[in-house]
């Protein structure tokens, strides 16, 4: 059950980590699935995007910090691209 | 700027706020906006005016989930409103999401800070990645209000758009100066640079001036620059004083009667304090700097032209004091910015000066200027 508990939390941070991107970071909305690739596919360029835009360290990771920052109030005018 | 660098024709601009929130009264919020408006005005030739029907340039308006433009909000926290840039028809309105508990305080999500930045965003500015800049996408709740200003980033880039505040024909300004552009980021190597508080932390020293400090670690001949609020977001900018108790890991900040303790980036729970639980009598509203004596377990607060002597092992303010600067520090100006203690001195920052001072020969060794320790 916990196990089960920690992928659903994990799936979760990804849905989020997804829309995030497709809607500040210009994602493409076609990109999907990317929350199983470890390479440097355009998610995690995304993701390094995010991450030095917000200033954060870059390391296109989902780390903490990246996490704790994508669930902070802010604007809904995106940070690249246009509204989608 | 908004890909294509969209921006106003003219620089008379009209605004009408559509509807209100229910969480604020209606002249709050007319504050609120008419405050945020002169945030842009002030740094630029814009002007606004309010018109209460009709078309307007920019018009505001509060909304819930699906509003009508394809970007519906998303119930309470995260998006907390969006801005269209210049143009005709949607362009340059201004929605806010009314299931966030809108403020005129910091109890919820305050409406001018959040109208400030979408009103950027009417006027072509895009987000920036400067986290100091109002138009830094994330909202930040711990902004100072009472001293809030644009950034530079901020404003280069809405004079980049309109041009600087037309000069008013009575106002001198000399040939050589340009037009003031904002409040500026202190400048590590300004001649002028005067510090407000410094202090020893964990081997480096740290030099405080507004919202920002200096950090420079004997490890390495590179300094750092930082915001105070990025490393303890709930401290105060503009601080009056700091020091160090090393024996208890713990950095002490002043500002005006209330003072902090910070383990590292931990601000400790209890505080702010009144500075008069430290002793102080009650006509003493602020300290304008501190040093601790790390061998003799000794705190130094210097207040105008006298000092305090505080025991840190009895915890209590010594007997005695206040005594003149003057007398037990010769050769120190009559009143201190900012001291600290390093290499067995006292080092004593008065404006763009600093005074090295032997506590055992009690006397002035070396002058220098204050941002001597930057490099400079």
């Amino acid at each position: 059950y916990p196990l089960n508990g920690a992928a659903r939390k994990e799936d979760s941070n990804m849905d989020f980590l997804q829309q995030y991107l497709e809607n500040y970071y210009n994602l493409a909305k076609d990109t999907k699935p990317f929350v199983r690739r470890r390479d440097g596919g355009p998610v995690v360029e995304k993701i390094r995007e995010m991450q030095k835009f917000l200033g954060l360290v870059v390391t296109g990771k989902l780390d903490s910090d990246t996490v704790e920052m994508m669930h902070k109030p802010r604007c809904g005018v995106p940070d690249v691209g246009d509204f989608t | 700027t908004f890909p294509g660098v969209p921006k106003w024709r003219k620089t008379h601009l009209t605004y009408r706020i559509v509807d209100y929130t229910l969480d604020l009264p209606r002249d709050a919020v007319d504050s609120a906006i008419e405050k945020a408006l002169n945030v842009w005005k002030e740094v630029t030739a814009l002007t606004f005016s309010r018109t209460d029907e009709g078309e307007a340039d920019i018009k505001i308006s509060f909304a819930v989930r699906d509003h009508g433009d394809f970007s519906p909000f998303d119930g309470s926290g995260h998006v907390l409103a969006h801005a269209y840039p210049p143009g005709p028809g949607f362009y340059g309105d201004i929605h806010f999401d009314d299931d966030e508990l809108w403020v005129e305080d910091k109890s919820g999500t305050n409406l001018f800070l959040v109208a400030a930045h979408e009103l950027g965003h009417s006027l072509g500015l895009f987000h920036s990645a400067d986290p100091r800049a109002l138009m830094y996408p994330v909202y930040n709740r711990l902004t100072d209000l009472a001293r809030f200003h644009l950034s530079q980033d901020d404003v280069d880039g809405i004079q980049f758009l309109y041009g600087p505040p037309p000069v008013s024909p009575d106002e001198p300004v000399a040939p050589t100066e340009s037009v003031p552009s904002g409040p500026e980021t202190p400048a590590a190597c300004d001649p002028a640079l005067s510090f407000d508080a410094i202090s020893t932390l964990r081997g480096e020293i740290l030099f405080f001036k507004d919202r920002y400090f200096w950090r420079r670690s004997h490890w390495s001949l590179e300094f750092e620059f930082h915001l105070i609020a990025t490393f303890w977001p709930s401290l105060p900018s503009g601080l009056d004083a700091a020091y160090e108790v090393t024996s208890k890991d713990i950095l002490f900040v002043f500002k005006g009667n209330q003072f902090w303790a910070i383990r590292g980036t931990e601000v400790q729970a209890g505080y702010p304090k009144s500075i008069h639980t430290l002793g102080f009598p009650a006509t003493i509203g602020k300290i304008d700097a501190a040093v601790s004596d790390k061998e003799k377990k000794k705190t130094y607060f210097f207040v105008g032209n006298k000092y305090w002597r505080f025991d840190e092992n009895n915890q209590s303010m010594e007997q005695g004091f206040p005594r003149l600067i003057a007398d037990d520090f010769p050769g120190v100006e009559p009143e201190v910015d900012a001291a600290f203690q390093e290499f067995g001195f006292f080092y004593f920052f008065r404006g763009s000066l600093q005074f090295g001072f032997d506590p055992n020969a009690k006397m002035v060794t070396h002058t220098l200027k204050s941002n001597d320790w930057l490099y400079c």
